[in-house]
């Protein structure tokens, strides 16, 4: 795991653990694809004392919207594949997803037959770590390993990207260390791989 | 486009009319240092974005030069390939995977070996853009 540069390195102060986060409204997101969100935010809040609470206002903590090309920060998307996402360090809260790629919310990525379909959920999972502090890690199964190939479903915190966050946060005192997953999430995913 | 359930799509319903973003880059297989090769500049700029190469983009050449060497090798320690400062298939394979806009390096300081951060010797900002 590692670190944005920083001595201390950047994250959420003690006075920010229950963040809010909400979406562009000019996305029009379904309650399905906003779901994919909540079970990515899980994920992390699993393992960390912080909580993640979806609000109808743009004005939250953690802003996420899908744009495509030149969307003013100064990191245009470049169309299908290549970069999917990126999230900037805490507390900017920017969560930018790439409008242009073939964005699986429900079913088997695997066996799409779209070649370029990608998995929201792996890639959301990823640029929160980034949201809450975490850079990017040499560790293939880590969450926070930056390449991802399309069709690929990769959601489950690695043991390097518990560490990492824990570090900068501490631990959430109902985590038994033994899962990252939440025992619900857990079974949804043995069950098939729908939700 | 997001896809509510993409087991329902029917093959060839959505086509891929697209190629990926990074796929010319395959054509620079085999590419050594020493050689030019029309377009490696591009190859630059992409390490240039993840904060492999300090350089700015408009200096960038299309020569395989001990700068894009150099770039390779550490991209090549990031991602645990063989450390071999040329552009071999398993090397070609990762650059062009769907990956994180985020850069790898920020500020001259990789971040990517676990647990530590390693100081390169530069002293030039680059891709310092909020991220």
């Amino acid at each position: 795991y590692s670190f944005f540069p920083g001595n201390p390195p950047p994250r959420w102060p003690d006075s920010k653990r229950d963040l809010t986060y909400s979406f562009w409204p000019g996305n029009g997101l379904t309650d399905q694809d906003k779901s994919v969100f909540t079970r990515a935010f899980a994920r992390w809040s699993t393992v960390i004392p912080m909580t993640f609470t979806e609000t109808d206002s743009f004005n939250s903590d953690i802003r996420i919207g899908f744009f495509s090309g030149d969307h003013g920060d100064g990191e245009p998307f470049d169309g299908v594949l290549g970069t999917l996402a990126h999230a900037f360090s805490p507390p900017s809260g920017l969560l930018h997803l790439d409008s242009e790629e073939e964005w699986v919310v429900s079913g088997d990525v695997s066996t799409s037959s779209i070649l370029s379909a990608v998995d929201l959920e792996s890639v959301v999972v990823h640029e929160i770590g980034h949201l809450l502090g975490l850079g990017h890690s040499s560790i293939e199964e880590a969450i926070m390993y930056p390449s991802i190939s399309s069709r690929t479903r990769k959601v489950e915190l690695a043991q390097d990207d518990i560490e990492g966050i824990q570090k900068l946060y501490g631990k959430n005192p109902n985590y038994n260390g033994s899962s990252p997953l939440t025992p619900a999430i857990q079974e949804r995913e043995t069950n098939g791989g729908q939700y | 486009i997001l896809l509510p359930n993409i087991s329902s799509i029917p093959p060839g319903f959505l086509p891929n009319v697209t190629a990926p973003a990074w796929d010319s880059f395959k054509k620079f297989l085999g590419c050594r240092p020493g050689e030019k090769f029309n377009g490696l500049a591009k190859i630059k700029q992409y390490f240039h974005y993840f904060g492999y190469i300090p350089n700015s983009p408009s200096n960038f050449t299309d020569d395989f030069d001990d700068v894009l060497e150099s770039a390779l090798r550490t991209y090549q320690q990031n991602f645990n390939l063989k450390v071999t400062g040329e552009l071999d298939q398993q090397t070609l394979n990762k650059i062009v995977q769907p990956r994180c806009g985020n850069a790898d390096i920020i500020n001259g300081t990789t971040t990517m070996n676990s647990g530590k951060w390693t100081a390169f010797n530069t002293t030039s900002p680059f891709h310092t853009v909020g991220h």
